[in-house]
């Protein structure tokens, strides 16, 4: 496979916002800040496939919390767990040398790159997964230039997956 | 106009990239 094209990680980013609010959660995901609790993560999750991300499973994500960067991180961190847990039991890749997203940076900081490479990690996750005919249909009805970012993005992942 | 093919070009790459992630085989084996 030749080489994706490097990502702008801010770009990245602002483009998967856009995706992820296709989704249509509960929770208000219109700016970065709104998803560094978590729970816009973890119920787009539970859409992706609500046999892994199970109410069990996201039982364990506080929906309150508030400014409090430390359940923040605590919550992104069970998240991103999950997510690769998933990418290894239920889609059986293994995702080598990608960089993982930095989670104490997202709850603390705010940080719109860290926030980008979490995204792609579940980007990779509804495009990989049995409804998967479903997300992509979705994003080919985004704008272009949306599309081509998460193209880029999902290149990345592929990249770096091993069966 | 090179505007418009460049365009066309941009949604043939991103309706086939997206067309063969459809037909791509996922998931754990078993």
């Amino acid at each position: 496979m030749s080489t994706p094209e490097s990502l702008d990680r801010m770009e990245l980013c602002e483009s998967l916002l856009t995706w992820i609010q296709t989704f249509g959660v509960e929770a208000p995901c219109k700016t970065v800040e709104d998803l560094t609790s978590g729970v816009v993560m973890a119920q787009a999750l539970q859409k992706i496939d609500i046999v892994y991300f199970n109410d069990a499973w996201i039982s364990r994500i506080k929906p309150e919390v508030g400014d409090n960067w430390r359940l923040k991180v605590s919550n992104l961190k069970k998240i991103l767990k999950g997510i690769l847990d998933y990418y290894q039991e239920s889609l059986g890749q293994h995702i080598n040398d990608f960089t993982l997203p930095d989670v104490n940076l997202i709850g603390e900081h705010s940080d719109a790159a860290e926030l980008g490479r979490m995204l792609q990690l579940i980007l990779g996750c509804a495009v990989n997964c049995e409804q998967k005919q479903e997300y992509i249909q979705t994003i080919m009805m985004m704008e272009e230039s949306v599309q081509h970012v998460v193209m880029t993005a999902i290149q990345e992942l592929m990249s770096k997956e091993t069966q | 106009d090179p505007n418009m093919k460049a365009g066309a070009a941009n949604e043939g790459v991103l309706a086939n990239f997206f067309n063969s992630l459809l037909s791509k085989k996922t998931g754990a084996p078993g």
